[in-house]
């Protein structure tokens, strides 16, 4: 499956699907083999990728529950190298079920650890806005955690707690878990509060933070009602061009590019 | 307690908090007397009415757990007729260990009940992105439910689940629940997408809608920073406005105004 990254923050709506969805669709026209695992009950990674959720024979709750296998569930999606393990409503029951289990943690890295179809070069895993079962999974198979930071005061409050759940997972569950980044989302270096939150993450966090910011772009929060990643609504909009420098980025990072 | 109002919606970074913070103080400068109850462990309403998390004695999780009384722990705020029970990360505990209770839906209507202090008008619950058990305790202890609704494309997806909980809940947990408004957030009429969000919710829903808007406002995401209510950072400005506006017609609605 390559490189596993967990997108995660369980402050609400700091653009952690946006950043998988357009993430995913950038490192695929980079010529990357892209699976997006959406691991949130809300469903909206596999809706921002025109995939219609009634219309599935399987999802990812089949899959956990050993009801069908991740190579028949993954979907093709109508984007160049860019693949996805569907996710419905029934995944809120997994969170319910999985709690009695003795590897609650582990359900998902099992689940990943199975798959034998064509090789990935990433596979980028939505989260849910919680530190909860499904957030844990994610973190336990993943190689490392993309944190999307929205440039507000809630969202800046959240950050140490995240930080720490990190550290507790690395030390109890996955010593391999590594931060991959911090994506700057929905910033405008016109406003002295983003400004601030911005420099901060960078005092603090250095390097860790992306040099390439995501701004606040109407096409982006316009591509998910056409089902599709803004690369492929408006290529020229500030959006589109934020997340392909952020996957050059990443490439560059993962000494890939 | 006077009437509770529950500030739910499983999407992420929809408003709730801002809601909560700026509906309450808006009651409370109405001259209702008003109580804020926290239940986000990430506190967010606690720190945006200017409580500092890390000095308090006692917080929700510690009523919860009969540590501590609900008189003995509620706040006042440095606003007028306005306070607070507050919330710390302890509250993510709690989380896990109601799940094994057998009254675990109504453990919050429990603590409300025994309340023995000066009434309140007004009860504001905040909640979490989730639909679990903190949520699903706000729901069991409130009379209504207030809904933020962010005008944008993944908010409206999430609303059927939402509202398919909220049934879930009237009929097996609390007949009385009812929906008391739906809050249009950061709308923006000058674009098409958020207009087509408003035009659906008030088709759907037509009277539940608010007539009043809060459009995207920077005053109200500077405000928390302040530890205050935007009324009292920026009382001229048009996130202020609306949420007085808001009070007014939740105070009609109930034909208190
Ligand atoms: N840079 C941006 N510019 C404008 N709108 C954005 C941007 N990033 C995200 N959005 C919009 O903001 C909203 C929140 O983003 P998104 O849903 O991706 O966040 P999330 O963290 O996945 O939310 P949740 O916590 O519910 O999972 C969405 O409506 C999205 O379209
Ligand atoms: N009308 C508005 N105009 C501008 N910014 C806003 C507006 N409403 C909320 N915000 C900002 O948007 C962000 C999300 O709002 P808020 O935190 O209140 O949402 P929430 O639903 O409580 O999030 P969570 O799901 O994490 O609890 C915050 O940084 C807040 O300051
Ligand atoms: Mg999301
Ligand atoms: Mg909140």
């Amino acid at each position: 499956l390559g490189k596993i990254l967990a997108v995660a923050n369980q402050k609400g709506g700091v653009g952690k699907t946006t950043t998988t969805v357009n993430l995913a669709a950038s490192l695929a026209i980079l010529e990357q083999r892209v699976l997006v695992v959406d691991f949130d009950p809300q469903g909206n990674a596999t809706s921002g990728l025109g995939i219609e959720k009634t219309a599935l024979a399987a999802s990812n709750y089949d899959v956990l529950c050993g009801q069908a296998t991740m190579a028949d569930t993954i979907l093709a999606s109508n984007f160049h190298k860019l693949y996805v393990l569907p996710a419905t409503i029934d995944l809120a029951a997994a969170e319910v079920e999985m709690a009695d289990e003795v590897k609650r943690h582990h359900l998902l890295a099992a689940v990943l650890n199975q798959y034998q179809g064509e090789p990935f070069d990433y596979t980028l895993i939505d989260c849910p806005p919680a530190l909860g079962l499904l957030t844990l999974n994610a973190l336990a198979a993943a190689d490392q955690v993309l944190i999307p930071l929205q440039t507000e005061f809630y969202a800046l409050e959240g950050l140490s707690q995240l930080i720490s759940t990190i550290r507790r997972i690395r030390k109890h569950i996955n010593p391999q878990l590594g931060v991959g980044g911090i994506v700057l989302t929905m910033a405008d270096r016109r406003n002295k509060l983003s400004r601030q939150v911005e420099e901060e993450a960078r005092n603090y966090f250095g390097k860790q933070v992306f040099q390439q910011i995501v701004p606040r772009n109407v096409r982006l929060s316009e591509a998910p009602s056409f089902g599709k990643p803004v690369l492929y609504h408006d290529v020229k909009s500030t959006g589109a061009q934020a997340y392909l420098e952020i996957a050059r980025e990443l490439l560059q990072r993962h000494e890939r590019l």
